[in-house]
C-alpha cells in the first residue's frame, strides 16, 4: 500500500506541477507531504505560486486564483485516473474573460479522452462547447429542456 | 465508458419526462437562473446513490419529487434513469449497455435497477465502486464547490491519492 | 427594547416583501420570528419563493435565486438603516445577464442616497456604472490603479 | 457622510501608494483576476479596524504587509488612510473632513490616528460604531460571502434586526 500511495503521490505531483503552469501561464505549484516518513498518516499540503509573484500562503489568493488552482488540482486527478465522464457546475464563476478562454480551451483538450458536461452562464465558455443544451421554465415551476446552436444559446445565459 | 443518456421524471423542478442525450466530448448546459440546470446534476448524483440531502440541497428525501407549482399538482414518485455505453466492459458486468434506475415515491419506499432487475442500492454503489463515479470522486464538483478542494482538510487530500493510487 | 426590535422587524419585514417583488419580477417573501412571544431571545427565518413556484425550503433555491435573495435583504437594511456606502464584491457572480441588469440598475436606483463601490466581471453591471476604475498589476505582483472609461473598462473584465 | 478618499501605501499587493477618489454615486472597479480588487475592499476594513486575520484572508496580522515580489523587495509596514465627508455631522466628532489613518510595522507595533492625532483601537471602533461601518454592519460584502446572509443562524440574522433598531 505504501509503495502505490507514494507512486500515486509522486505523479499527481507532477501532473499538478504541469496543469498548473500552463492553466497560469507560468508561476509555481506543489503538493506537500506533511509528514513523509508515513505513507499511511501523512496529510498533503497545496502550494501555488501564481507567475511573477512570491510565494504565500493559499488564503491569500485571490478567488479567480484560488477557482484555477482547484481547477488545476481537479484536472490533475482526472489525467491520473482517467476517469469517464467530469461534470462541472459554473466553476467558471469567478474568472475574468481571459481565464475563462483557457479553462474552456483546457477542457477541450482533454475531451478527447474524457466527457465533459459543463453548465455555464459564460458566452466564452459556450463558444468552445459541441453540444449545447438549453433549460428554460416555458410553464412556470416546470424545467424543459431543447438542444440549441450557440447564437440560440447566448439568449438562455 | 461513456454516457449516453440520462432520463428524468418526477425530480425536483423535472415534472415531466425529460431525455438528454450525451452524444458529444464536451456537452454544455445553459438557461436561466433557477430554470433547472442544477437539479440536473442533482439527478445525475442520485441515481450514482447520494444518500446525503444537504448534497442534494434538500432537507429530507422527498424533497427530491416534484412538489408541484400554483398551477400543477405535485407527483407521487421522482425517476431517474442513466444509459451508459459500457462496450469496453469499464463497469464490471455483462451487459455493453448498462441502464441504472432510481426510483422514491413519497411514502418512503425506494427502487433500485439495474438493466431491469431490481436491486438494492449496496449494488448500484459496488457498481460504481472506484470508478470514479458517486461518492468521493471528484468527477462531479457542484456549484459554488470548486474552491472546497483547497480548503479541506488534509485527510480529506489524503483520500484524493488514496483513490488514485 | 423590545418596542424599538418589534418597529424594527415589522419595517424591515415589509421593506424586503417589496424589495424582493422588484428584483424577481413577482413571488413572495417573508421575514418571520420563531418566537414571536419573546422579542429578547426570537429567531428571524428566511422565507422566499421565486414566481410561480411553490413555497419550499430555501435551500433548494438555485445559486442564483439565493444570491438574488441575499441582494434582497441586503438592499431592504440599507434602506431601513440609511447606511452611508455600500461595498459589493463580485456579488453578480452567479446571476444570468437579465437578473444582472436588474441588479445593476437597482443600485443605480439606491445610489441617489447610498454611495456603491462594487467590483465585478461582468459587462452589464459596468455599464450601469458612473465612475470607473481599473486594476491592474504591469509590474509583476504589484498592483496599480488607473480610472478608465467604459469601453477601456471591457478590456480589464 | 460620503466616503472621499482612500491612500493605501504597503498594504497586500499595494506596494506603491496608491489614492483612490470616491467622486460618484456608483463607482466600479475592474481588472485581471489576482490583481488587487478584493485587497482594496480588505484595507477598507482594515482601516475601520478589522482584526480578524481570516476576514483579511490571513493567517498572521502581518500577512496585510507588503510580502515582496520576485523581483521587489517586502516592505516594513503597511498604511491606509480613509478620508470622509462630514458636512452632515454623521460621525460625531468636530471635523467637516475626517481622516482615519491605520499603520502596522513587521515587528508587530501598530498606530491609529484621526485627524493626525493618535489614538486607539478602541477610538476608531467608537466612532463608528452603530454607523453602518465596521464590524457587524452589512455594508461591506466580501467575495463569495453574499449567501451567507441567508445561511447564518437566527441568532446572526435577529443581530441584523438589532443593529437597524
Ligand atoms: N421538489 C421540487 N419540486 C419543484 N421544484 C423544485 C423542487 N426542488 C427544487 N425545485 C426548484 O428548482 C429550482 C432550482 O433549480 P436549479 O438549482 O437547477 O437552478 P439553476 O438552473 O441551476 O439556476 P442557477 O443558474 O441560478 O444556478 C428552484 O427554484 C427550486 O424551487
Ligand atoms: N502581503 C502581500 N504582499 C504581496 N502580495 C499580496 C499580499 N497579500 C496578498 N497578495 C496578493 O494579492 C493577490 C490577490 O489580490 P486580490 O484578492 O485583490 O485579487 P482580485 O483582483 O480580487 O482578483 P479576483 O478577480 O480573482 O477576485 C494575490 O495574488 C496575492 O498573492
Ligand atoms: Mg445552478
Ligand atoms: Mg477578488
Amino acid at each position: 500500500f505504501k509503495e502505490s500511495f507514494k507512486a500515486a503521490y509522486i505523479q499527481l505531483r507532477s501532473e499538478f506541477q504541469i496543469i498548473f503552469k500552463e492553466l497560469f501561464g507560468g508561476g509555481e505549484a506543489d503538493l506537500i507531504l506533511t509528514n513523509p516518513e508515513d505513507m499511511l498518516t501523512t496529510g498533503v499540503e497545496i502550494i501555488a505560486q501564481p507567475p511573477g509573484k512570491k510565494l504565500q500562503t493559499i488564503s491569500l489568493l485571490s478567488g479567480g486564483e484560488k477557482t484555477l488552482t482547484a481547477i488545476s488540482l481537479i484536472f490533475s486527478i482526472i489525467r491520473m485516473k482517467k476517469v469517464p465522464f467530469v461534470i462541472l457546475d459554473e466553476v467558471d464563476a469567478a474568472l475574468d474573460e481571459s481565464n475563462v478562454k483557457r479553462y474552456a480551451e483546457y477542457i477541450k483538450l482533454f475531451s478527447s479522452k474524457t466527457q465533459f458536461i459543463v453548465i455555464t452562464h459564460r458566452p466564452t465558455t459556450m463558444e468552445c462547447i459541441d453540444s449545447l443544451y438549453g433549460v428554460t421554465m416555458e410553464e412556470e415551476g416546470i424545467s424543459s429542456l431543447v438542444k440549441v446552436n450557440l447564437k440560440e444559446g447566448e439568449n438562455y445565459v | 465508458m461513456e454516457l449516453k443518456k440520462l432520463k428524468i421524471y418526477g425530480f425536483k423542478s423535472f415534472a415531466n419526462k425529460t431525455v438528454i442525450s450525451f452524444e458529444d466530448p464536451f456537452i454544455g448546459i445553459v438557461g436561466p437562473n433557477g430554470s433547472g440546470k442544477s437539479n440536473i446534476i442533482d439527478a445525475i448524483r442520485w441515481v450514482f446513490g447520494e444518500q446525503s440531502n444537504k448534497s442534494l440541497r434538500g432537507e429530507s428525501s422527498t424533497d427530491v419529487i416534484f412538489g408541484g407549482t400554483q398551477t400543477k399538482r405535485k407527483q407521487n414518485f421522482a425517476e431517474v434513469t442513466i444509459v451508459f455505453d459500457n462496450s469496453d466492459n469499464y463497469l464490471e458486468i455483462e451487459f455493453l449497455e448498462v441502464e441504472v434506475t432510481r426510483r422514491l415515491y413519497r411514502n418512503g419506499i425506494s427502487e433500485y435497477l439495474i438493466n431491469g432487475v431490481e436491486s438494492r442500492l449496496k449494488d448500484i454503489n459496488d457498481l460504481f465502486l472506484d470508478k470514479g463515479i458517486g461518492k468521493n470522486s471528484f468527477s462531479i464538483i457542484s456549484q459554488g464547490k470548486i474552491e472546497e478542494i483547497l480548503s479541506t482538510n488534509q485527510d480529506h487530500r489524503r483520500q484524493i491519492i488514496e483513490e488514485t493510487a
